[in-house]
């Protein structure tokens, strides 16, 4: 029997959210350590990871390890039945075929319960290596998706540079080209506007927009969001979710053939 | 022009 009760509810429905356009159907892995997802998109460009923590759920039973293939769209529609500060709770059978998701509101006057069906899903999973990156960047969530929306409309792809004196994103298209440079700011008054950049050695990449802007949709989830680099290394997108756990994107760089 | 990627040029399959 896997049980696992979620008081903040709308955790799981920013998740499913944030990667339900990247990845149409995928595997929910639970174990007693938590509730984990790994997938990668259609053209293995780009891979999501999730994880979150057992003792980051109010209740949390499994009994058996399982993998659940689930359509994330379909999980997408019954979230948006669950009200924003409902608890919800995923139950589902060792050897069962569906999950059902509970609704509770606060006051516990509304009650709901949504069965999905589950899906065989042939996933693999990729080994991801521990990785020395040369530069960790930590900034809002909502800047990055402005810097990826606002040079969406300049340009395809985007190189990030980052040196000590702060990190670059530049994109040419037809319409021209544009630099956004960000600078490490870790005395801004507001730590929710704290950029900090950890640079071991210079590096600058080039990745495809349309991926970066995609992972923006987890800006709900994080109040800041770290960019880690490795020359000619995917870039690893890191949400950590409070007392939960994270949400990470890895996005293959484009590299001179 | 540079040439996109693929993950599993980087990450094995486990």
């Amino acid at each position: 029997m896997f049980e696992a009760r979620l008081v903040q509810g709308n955790l799981l429905k920013k998740v499913v959210d944030a990667v339900k356009d990247l990845v149409t159907d995928a595997n929910f892995d639970c174990s007693s350590s938590g509730f984990t997802l790994q997938a990668m998109d259609n053209s293995h460009v780009s891979l999501v990871s999730l994880s979150l923590r057992s003792d980051g759920f109010e209740h949390f039973r499994c009994d058996r390890n399982m993998s659940m293939g689930m359509s994330l769209g379909n999980l997408a529609k019954i979230l948006k039945c669950a009200g924003n500060d409902d608890i919800v709770t995923m139950k589902a059978a060792d050897d069962g075929d569906t999950v059902t998701f509970m609704f509770e509101s606060p006051k516990e006057d509304r009650v709901s319960d949504f069965e999905l069906k589950l899906m065989d899903i042939d996933s693999e999973h990729l080994g991801i290596p521990d990785t020395d990156y040369a530069a960790t960047v930590t900034l809002p969530a909502a800047e990055y998706q402005r810097i990826c929306r606002d040079l969406s409309s300049i340009g395809d792809t985007v190189v990030i540079s980052a040196t000590k004196d702060g990190v670059k994103f530049s994109s040419s298209g037809d319409v021209g080209t544009a630099n956004i440079t960000v600078r490490q700011n870790t005395t801004a008054d507001k730590k929710e506007e704290q950029v900090s950049i950890d640079l071991k050695e210079p590096v600058a990449l080039t990745f495809a927009l349309r991926y970066l802007n995609s992972f923006a949709k987890a800006t709900p989830l994080a109040s800041h969001v770290s960019l880690s680099m490795a020359r000619d290394l995917p870039v690893m997108v890191d949400y950590q979710i409070s007392d939960m756990g994270h949400l990470r994107f890895y996005l293959a760089p484009k590299i001179e053939d | 022009a540079d040439k996109q990627r693929n993950l599993k040029d980087y990450f094995n399959t486990v």
